[in-house]
């Protein structure tokens, strides 16, 4: 059970110093365990470094530089370990444009191995969707749903 | 493996029945502030076995339930069907299209249903464990929580490498 | 001192109220204390009714109409006690674009009474600023300032 | 009253002095992801007196002087100035203008200033209280905390209330 623990974690670190250099456009990123040696038990530390700019804490970091690394981090585990599914509500909040644009790419390519159910406001990110639902309440209070043809939201 | 049709009744604003017809890819949700489509992050938490009514942004299960609009009274139960392809045998039982089903009542009870068989919450639990889908999966991020796993303290974060293994 | 906290709690709960009504297009809104006979000591309720909906407890609002009344309130204490400055970090970020446009109406309103500094990524709350200054780090890690004259963000 | 001029030495990500002229009204502060809008807005706290590092994102109060980058090295101290136009004497000092000047070095030393002479931090928390600004003020919403009031038991709601009576 050690050896896999330790063989996905080590997969998982790879991915996400990949995926954060990918989105940031440099930078590093790490995984760490608190106590390689007792990897069953023991906390996981993230290390993050924008580029151009020293390794500060986690808590130094922007709102919208926070965000972008939990996404790179839920993608690098998506990779190792695609759940079939993944629901993802307004993650994309706290972006820049250009930031939204990366990671628009970067769901292009985890759509390929995962479904990805995503609630956004971003304009760029809709346009990215196979399909797209509306959900209105024309009577107050009450919900109902319609689908929305390609061609009415891709530019 | 992919979810093919999302189905909800009674469930929080879905007074009516609604089913969404998904595709594999990237689904999108759309709409203004306060319309519903957290509710149907929430209604897709539920039926895949979410027991914490307070991560459904209630304080007693009975809170899903359509609670009535200034037009419309209050239902009596909320159901949830959610129907997987499964033809690629991801979910290894034999069947090659698998629907999860959970129902609560007024009262308080709960019914829960596979492929329209009445079950326990433990088989739909056991099912999709291992998988990424379920309760303490990385399969649903929250409104509002992206970031929740920087902030969290190094221990607590173990359980997204846990359950990736 | 309990005479003027229930004249200042009473003032607030007006204004709260009326501008509830107004960003909401509707619904009502209200203040409560726990315990009105010990004012200086309990807690107070906040209760909210989106228009056409049935009273919901706090919890059940959406992320963008928690972000509104949260506005409402505190657009009604600057009503009934303007700080000279107010300093706002990008609480129009779970907006829809009808209710930035609300926002936007309120923020010059209160504008009138205090100085308010904004951060925002919305380009509709960009172009109601008086003066605006974009941020840079053309050099990695470290800040400067710009001033954006209006005819370049104003449409 | 109003915020005439900010200045910035030092402070977070600003390693060169800043100067920023505002006016009466609304400003607007913009730009991409990381480049330092929140500092500013973490600068006018400090300097309004907040005596909490984790409020300011930090973990000790030097945390607030520039670390360094990968292409200049960290500095000694940061200094934030605020100019405040007093011309309606709303501030019931006798002064016009009105300057409010905080310092912290690597030691940890800090130094506080009202029109360049030296005081306590206390004459500063004196001088805002009562005003909305300052510590416990409502004049400062954080990123990310906008709804941090609505969520906040019944008793700590009442801080917000009492600063504004
Ligand atoms: N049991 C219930 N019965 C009726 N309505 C409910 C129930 N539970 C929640 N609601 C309503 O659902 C609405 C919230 O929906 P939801 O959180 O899905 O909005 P949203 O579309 O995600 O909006 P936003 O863009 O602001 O996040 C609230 O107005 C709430 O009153
Ligand atoms: N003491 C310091 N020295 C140098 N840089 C610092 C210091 N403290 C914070 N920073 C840097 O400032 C940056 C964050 O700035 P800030 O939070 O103001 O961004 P922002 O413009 O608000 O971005 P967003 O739009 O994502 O919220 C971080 O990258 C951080 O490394
Ligand atoms: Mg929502
Ligand atoms: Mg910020």
């Amino acid at each position: 059970c050690a050896k896999q623990f330790t063989q996905t974690f080590e997969a998982i670190r790879d991915e996400f110093s990949e995926i954060f250099q990918d989105v940031f456009g440099g930078g590093t990123a790490d995984l760490v365990l608190d106590d390689p040696g007792n990897p069953l038990e023991c906390g996981v530390e993230i290390v993050c470094q924008p580029p151009g700019k020293k390794l500060a804490s986690l808590t130094l970091l922007s709102g919208g530089e926070k965000a972008l690394a939990a996404i790179a981090l839920l993608f690098a585990i998506m990779r190792v370990k695609p759940s079939p599914v993944c629901v993802l509500d307004e993650i994309d909040s706290a972006l820049d444009e250009a930031n939204v644009a990366r990671f628009v790419e970067l769901l292009r390519d985890v759509s390929r191995s995962v479904q990805v159910i995503i609630v956004t406001h971003r304009k760029r990110t809709m346009e990215c969707a196979d399909t797209l639902f509306g959900v209105t309440m024309e009577e107050s209070g009450v919900s109902k749903v319609f689908s929305i043809r390609a061609s009415d939201y891709r530019l | 493996m992919y979810l093919k049709k999302l189905s909800l009744y009674g469930f929080k604003s879905f007074a009516g029945r609604v089913d969404l017809d998904l595709t594999p890819g990237i689904v999108g949700v759309v709409g203004p502030n306060g319309v519903g489509k957290s509710n149907i992050s929430d209604a897709l938490r539920w039926a895949m076995g979410e027991q914490s009514a307070r991560l459904l942004r209630g304080s007693k299960m009975q809170d899903v339930i359509f609670a009535g609009s200034l037009s419309r009274r209050g239902l009596g139960y909320a159901e949830v069907s959610l129907v997987f392809d499964n033809s690629d045998q991801f979910l290894n039982i034999g069947f090659d299209e698998v629907t999860v089903t959970r129902k609560v009542y007024r009262s308080g009870d709960a019914e829960y249903l596979l492929n329209s068989v009445p079950c326990r919450l433990r088989d739909i639990v056991d099912l999709f464990s291992g998988t990424g889908l379920g309760r303490e999966a990385y399969s649903v991020v929250e409104q509002g929580k992206i970031d929740a796993v920087l902030s969290a303290r190094p221990e607590d974060r173990r359980s997204l490498f846990d359950e990736a293994s």
